[in-house]
This record gives C-alpha cells, sequence and structure tokens, in this order.
C-alpha cells in the first residue's frame, strides 16, 4: 500500500537558504510514522 | 466393439501436471479472446453512449500496458481475490498457533515485535488482527520542529519533488497527471465560496494557523459542540442525504450502537459531471508557493495505520473505487500511472500554506482503506463497486463521461475551518487486509 501527499508550500526560491520548503528525506529512505519529511 | 472391450487389458498412465496446467492456460486464454471479440463487437453494433438506442454501459474495465505479467493481471478479478483474501485472514488462528504464527511473520516480513502495544500476541484473534496492530505509545516521537511536515507512516520514500506543469513523476519517468491523481471535479457550493485568495479568510496562514490552535479546542469539545447544539446524525440518514430523519434531540452517546465519535461526513454524492470546478481551484492565488508531492510505500510488515503530517483540514474526500494492481516498486516501475489506477481515497482540504492532500491507495493484498473519521466510507467491497457502476451507467445515460469518484464533504466543525480538523501526529486511518 502507497501513501501520496500533494501539497502547496513556499517555494524555495534560493536553494539551500532557510526560506521555502526543504526536503530532509531522499529518495529510498526508510522512515517511520512522525519522521520529518520536510521543513518549511 | 463388446468383446473387443471386455478383452483388452486397461492401463492407467500419470498425465504430467505440467500438461494439465497449460491445457487450462489455453483454454481460458481461448475464452478471453473469444470473450474479447464479442464485447468489441457488441460495442461496435451498439455505437457510442450517448446515442438514442444504446444501452448505457458500465465502468469501462481498464486495460493498462505494460510487461506480460501487467497483461496477465489485468485479466484476473483482482478486487475479488483481494476480497478473498481478506476473508481468509479473518480465519480465526488456533490459539496455541498464534505466537509461532506471528512470530515467523515477523520475521519473515520485519516486524519489530519489541514495538507492538500488546504485548501478549494471542491477543489477535487472526492475521488481519495482527496487520492492523497498534505501537506502544512513544515509539514514534514526533519531529520536535511545528514547520516539519512529519512522515505519515512507516515505510520507504519512493518518490519526492515538485510538480512541474501539473506533472508527477511516478518512478523512472513515468508521469502521470495529477489530475488523473486527484481527480478534475469540486463540488462548487462547499469550496468556491471559500476559493483560492477570493475571500482570503481561509488561504491567509496566521489566520488560519490560529483558527487551527482554536480548533483544538473546538476537537477536544467536539462532543460538547453535538451535545450543546443539540444536533447530532444517525449514520443511515446522512448516507442517505435525508435530514428530516435525524434526531435532533439526544447527545452523541445515544447515537445508535456506534461508540466512537460522529462521522465527519456531512454529504455524499456519486453523481458528479465533468465540468465543474477543477481541485486546484483550492490552490493560493499568489505565486509565492509551489505544488510539492511524496509517495510513501508501505512494506508488508511496516506498520500500517496512518497519521496526519501536519495541522490541516480536511475539506472533502474523493474515493475512486478502481482496482487493486499490486503497488510494489517493481509493478509501480513497469505499470504506467499505477495510481491513478488503484483504488485510493484523496483527502483534499487545506493547511496553513494552502492547498494539502492525502491519498492512500490501496493493493491487492492490502484492500482496505479505514478513515476514522469517515464511516460512510467502504473500500473494496462490493456494494461502493456496483455503486460506482450504477454511477458509470447513470452518467453514460446523461451522455457524461463517469467522473470515476464518489464525493462527500466532511462537516465543518465551525465556520472558520470548513471542514474536518486533523492534528500532526494524529491518527487518521489504516490499511486493512484485504
Amino acid at each position: 500500500s502507497t501513501i501520496v501527499l500533494v501539497f502547496e508550500a513556499p517555494l524555495n526560491e534560493i536553494p539551500g537558504s532557510q526560506g521555502g520548503f526543504r526536503w530532509a528525506v531522499e529518495k529510498g529512505q526508510k522512515v517511520k510514522m512522525g519522521q520529518a519529511l520536510g521543513y518549511v | 466393439l463388446g468383446s473387443a472391450l471386455k478383452n483388452t487389458k486397461v492401463q492407467w498412465y500419470p498425465i504430467p501436471v505440467g500438461l494439465g496446467i497449460g491445457f487450462l492456460g489455453l483454454v481460458q486464454f481461448y475464452k478471453t479472446q473469444a470473450r474479447e471479440k464479442e464485447r468489441i463487437e457488441r460495442e461496435a453494433e451498439e455505437g457510442q453512449p450517448g446515442e438514442p438506442g444504446a444501452r448505457p454501459k458500465k465502468r469501462p474495465r481498464i486495460r493498462p500496458d505494460g510487461p506480460w505479467q501487467v497483461r496477465v493481471m489485468s485479466t484476473l478479478p483482482l478486487k475479488a481475490l483481494s476480497r478473498l483474501w481478506g476473508k481468509f485472514n479473518e480465519i480465526n488462528i488456533p490459539y496455541y498457533l498464534r505466537v509461532p504464527g506471528f512470530k515467523l511473520y515477523s520475521f519473515i516480513f520485519g516486524v519489530n515485535l519489541s514495538e507492538v502495544a500488546e504485548p501478549d500476541l494471542h491477543v489477535y484473534p487472526n492475521l488481519a488482527a495482527f496487520f492492523y496492530r497498534n505501537l506502544k505509545p512513544g515509539v514514534r516521537p514526533l519531529d520536535p520542529n511545528p514547520n516539519a511536515l512529519l512522515a505519515p507512516s512507516d515505510g520507504r520514500v519512493l518518490q519526492l519533488g515538485q510538480i512541474e506543469g501539473g506533472d508527477i513523476e511516478q518512478v523512472k519517468g513515468m508521469t502521470y497527471t495529477i489530475d488523473a491523481l486527484l481527480g478534475k471535479n469540486t463540488p462548487t457550493p462547499s469550496i468556491s465560496s471559500r476559493g483560492s485568495g477570493s475571500s482570503g479568510e481561509s488561504t491567509d496562514p496566521k489566520r488560519a494557523d490560529k483558527a487551527l490552535q482554536s480548533d483544538e479546542e473546538i476537537v477536544r469539545s467536539d462532543e460538547e459542540f453535538a451535545r450543546v447544539n443539540g444536533i447530532s446524525y444517525s449514520l443511515p440518514s446522512l448516507f442517505s442525504g435525508d435530514k428530516k430523519t435525524q434526531n435532533k434531540s439526544k447527545g452523541i452517546e445515544d447515537q445508535s450502537t456506534d461508540t466512537d465519535k460522529p462521522s465527519a461526513v456531512s454529504e455524499v454524492r456519486a453523481d458528479l459531471a465533468l465540468g465543474e470546478k477543477p481541485w486546484y481551484d483550492l490552490i493560493s492565488s499568489d505565486k509565492r508557493n509551489g505544488l510539492y508531492y511524496v509517495v510513501v510505500y508501505l512494506c508488508p510488515g511496516d506498520y500500517h495505520r496512518f497519521h496526519s503530517p501536519t495541522n490541516w483540514v480536511v475539506e472533502r474526500r474523493r474515493h475512486f473505487a478502481g482496482e487493486l494492481y499490486s503497488v510494489s516498486p517493481y509493478l509501480q516501475r513497469t505499470l504506467p500511472g499505477l495510481f491513478t489506477l488503484n483504488e485510493r481515497v484523496v483527502l483534499l482540504g487545506r493547511w496553513r500554506w494552502g492547498f494539502f492532500s492525502y491519498v492512500p491507495v490501496g493493493a491487492t493484498n492490502v484492500g482496505s482503506i479505514k478513515v476514522n473519521f469517515d464511516r460512510e466510507l467502504r473500500t473494496n467491497s462490493l456494494t461502493t463497486d456496483t455503486a460506482a457502476d450504477r454511477a458509470a451507467e447513470e452518467a453514460a445515460e446523461r451522455g457524461e463521461p463517469y467522473s470515476g469518484f464518489a464525493e462527500a464533504t466532511y462537516e465543518a466543525a465551525s465556520a472558520v475551518l470548513g471542514g474536518h480538523a486533523l492534528k500532526r501526529g494524529e491518527e487518521m486511518g489504516g490499511f486493512q487486509l484485504g
């Protein structure tokens, strides 16, 4: 089974900056419920 | 002939099993081909739907491309198999076989038994109950950062990224449009009045966030709300939409035999026609935001309840009674648009940054999707399949293509929220076997 999240978030205009949405995980990574996928 | 028969010695020889299976496979193949040819001829004779005299059609059966495994799979009655699998797993296991059985299952699929809430595995009567096990409190701590978007469940991140031009890259370049995943239509009255940016009220992040905080009072006082207002709903009347029969005086405790919270569904419609407003009407019109997506795959041994990744308000749900192909990474690689084919529940709503959607997608072995606050939802069941077929026929009679889903709107706990409020980390439901 799979869960797909589609959501709107502030754009991260400057790569590497703290503004906007940033991913905290990578493709293929195992995650646990409650772990951060990303930060806004 | 009589004497020949009488005098001939009868000798039996074993037939190779493979030969038998091959023969049956050929017979089955021939039957499907003949049936397919007949169907095509019949459709050609009857002409297109909507034409006078044409018989309304059932939901079109999906014929996906792909390697021979996909073709074979598409001829199988996957939903029936899934339901059978569910029934099989609801058979109670003999008491003394439960612990060794569940330990074997845990060993094969990598279940961490030390995290299971119930230490005594005997409590789980069958595999379906064990599969939907709960975890010990505290074994899944939420990320302390309030700005974090949390993983909705255990699993593996298959895909993530930003959506460009409406396409979601499924895996390795297979893309499908977001419309196909979320469906295209929105019931106008309940959403457009709060259209993106039009009233400015709901998309104002600070206001929404405060509303969500104030919602915590509301959520806590949910029972109060039902009682104080004296309004409560009996489920059948909700489903039928017949508001008159709702009992107006009793509190939530008296509500039929349900001991849980009342279902948040306020209206269920299955006859949406194309041409109404699209879902991305929910997106705020200022361009400082982008659309992101993440795909989390739950392995068989994973904890199969799913939780809310953030504070958000779910406004409506679309149930696509699709197929139940396996969603294994292999099939995701080979079957284009798998998520748009499978049975899924699309929960649409808003969070502080605008649009938010949450789409649990079913699979052959895990075909049932449960949403705690939506008791009307029935997935992987004959009733919803027939309802979907009926809706398709009615749409065909109207000469319109079938929208593909049954939609329900969630009752607003307060005028500000416009839907059912969920807190980050709150359990929302889960996947069940079959």
